[in-house]
């Protein structure tokens, strides 16, 4: 089995979490924050077996679409030093980011 | 080392937490929703001894108890087609699901 | 790459994910509690590549300091019995856990 770990926007939350129960994937969701645009985000673990990480990967891909969107760079708190006059900034939004990690065993009980 | 990753009801975390520091198991809790039923669960992380995992998920099983619950299935987001007049769902409630991870490093700061 | 997790004092979460996100480590930031004191705290994970583990662990600890500090033991769930007249505990706080934990695989969508 693997454990996935799934970062994902507010906005695609539910509807990934809709389809990965659809398609028999268990998920649990915990709220987050994201670094750079200190935007509210999503992060969805899933237990699956090695078989099915590509066919969860493929829902992930299915639902989450990244975009580009310009934001005013004083809105970003790390890149502020001078940047009163700066252009706005391009910033990914959107997409998702999936980290597959081993697991040495799992228990329900 | 190993990282547990603990899923376990609102009802069962705070014994849990209890008896996982009485007995010297440290723990970081974090609020969680389930995909299928949709209701708030709790997601417990404890790094720990190759040589106490056995013990940890041992009380993980003295405190949580699974059991079976009817739920209406007009209350499950996910098989809403045509369940109106629907028997209701048998569901597993008050279990737990352990993750054992592997840990490159860990480093006390 | 590795996925580092750090559980980080409510104090110092944000400034850590400042010093995380200037030198370019990506971070999303969860809200937790300890098992021990039952108090707010954060949990921040890290997608890094091998090569930069020790520079991460290198920032945490520039931002965060353990110390000491006593709590009456009345505040501890854990220790209640008999402690009507105990004194207080010597607790650390404002410390860091990191665990580093290997990726099978990433992926950016
Ligand atoms: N130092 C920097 N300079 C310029 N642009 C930067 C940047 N750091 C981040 N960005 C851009 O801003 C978007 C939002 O990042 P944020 O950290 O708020 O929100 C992130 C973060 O919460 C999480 N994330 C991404 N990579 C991660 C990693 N390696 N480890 C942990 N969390 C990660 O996923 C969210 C979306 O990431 P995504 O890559 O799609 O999109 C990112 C990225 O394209
Ligand atoms: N597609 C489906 N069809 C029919 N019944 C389904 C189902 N998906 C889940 N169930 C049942 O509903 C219970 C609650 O699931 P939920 O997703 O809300 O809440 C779950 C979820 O938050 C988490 N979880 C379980 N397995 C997981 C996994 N492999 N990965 C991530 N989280 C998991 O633990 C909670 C309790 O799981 P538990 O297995 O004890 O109990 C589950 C399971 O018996
Ligand atoms: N049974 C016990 N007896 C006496 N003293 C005890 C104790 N359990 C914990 N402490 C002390 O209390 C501090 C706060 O623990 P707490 O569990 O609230 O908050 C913890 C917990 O949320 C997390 N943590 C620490 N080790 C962990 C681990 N192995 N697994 C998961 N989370 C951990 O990091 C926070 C800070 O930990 P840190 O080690 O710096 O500081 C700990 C530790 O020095």
């Amino acid at each position: 089995s693997k454990l996935c770990m799934m970062v994902v926007s507010d906005t695609d939350a539910d509807s990934l979490m809709g389809a990965l129960v659809e398609r028999g994937f268990p998920a649990t969701k915990v709220g987050s924050t994201g670094g750079f645009l200190r935007r509210g985000n999503v992060t969805i673990f899933s237990g699956v077996t090695d078989a099915r990480v590509d066919e969860l990967v493929g829902v992930v891909t299915e639902i989450c679409h990244a975009r580009k969107e310009f934001v005013p760079v004083q809105t970003l708190p790390f890149l502020g030093d001078g940047s009163f006059n700066a252009e706005p900034v391009e910033v990914r939004v959107g997409g998702a980011i999936v980290f597959v990690l081993g697991i040495d065993s799992f228990h329900r009980i």
